[in-house]
């Protein structure tokens, strides 16, 4: 799950 | 998770504004309306709206508050749950039409070309229908959709020796806070007292047909991507991946 981690982890804007 | 402070008002208010913004296909649907290129737009734009899906999850009040994997594991068992339920909302003002986004919307006899389809099709109109009849309100749509995220895994997460204790009780409490939250929309509607709590177990027997749906939703999937009929974009096919990972 590397995109859903990744996007889980991005702070948001 | 929760400051003890989120009244079921605050509470309802923030998950209203977390919620997701109108997703567009931005081009003009493939025709003639083929299998293949039906499922294109489809998967294309569940893509699309898995990324918000993410940021969205993110904004229910408590959810960043669990670990990571914890995370993880909740999105990647309800997803299809979620876009199926954000797509009978937006359809319930047209009886027998599937509205997948402002620039995609598919009649029952339309998504027949989907060898599989009508099957499911015909039970998320059905399903449409109900939520019509019950006159839901945004309020308890946004109630539901995040009480689907948070019970999504609750039949899963005891039998996994790795969760961390807490996280159990941390997601029950979250849940009621969210249940509070729906009750005092349901109240909202001056509904005489027996209605209120009849309507609450109306609205929550919905999901047991989302869950349905989306089952049938997952396997035709698992079923498309085996036949190469469609290419899956990154995080669809990974979430897809998950799933059938977890249910086998």
């Amino acid at each position: 799950h590397t995109k859903l981690l990744q996007l889980l982890t991005t702070k948001p804007e | 998770p929760l400051p003890p402070a989120l009244t079921p008002e605050h509470l309802i208010s923030r998950i209203m504004e977390a919620e997701p913004p109108e997703i567009y296909l931005m081009k003009d649907m493939n025709r003639p309306l083929t299998e293949a290129n039906v499922m294109m737009s489809l998967t294309n734009l569940a893509d699309k709206e898995l990324v918000h899906m993410i940021s969205w999850a993110k904004k229910i009040p408590g959810f960043v508050e669990f670990g990571l994997l914890e995370q993880v594991h909740l999105l990647e068992c309800c997803w299809l749950e979620v876009l199926m339920m954000g797509l009978m909302w937006r359809s319930v003002d047209h009886p027998g039409k599937l509205i997948f986004s402002p620039d995609l919307s598919l009649s029952r006899e339309e998504g027949n070309c989907v060898q599989g389809f009508s099957e499911i099709f015909d039970m998320l109109i059905a399903a449409t229908s109900r939520v019509r009849e019950l006159k839901l309100q945004r309020e308890e749509y946004v109630c539901l959709k995040a009480m689907i995220l948070l019970n999504s895994n609750m039949c899963l997460i005891s039998s996994e020796g790795s969760e961390e204790p807490q996280s159990r009780s941390k997601l029950l409490r979250l849940l009621d806070a969210v249940t509070d939250a729906l009750v005092w929309a349901i109240a909202k509607s001056g509904l005489p007292y027996r209605q209120q709590y009849t309507r609450l177990a109306h609205l929550l027997m919905l999901l047991s047909h989302v869950r349905h749906v989306s089952n049938k939703g997952m396997d035709h999937l698992h079923c498309m991507k085996m036949k190469n009929i469609v290419p899956l974009y990154d995080l669809l096919l990974e979430m897809l991946d998950a799933h059938i990972m977890h249910s086998s």
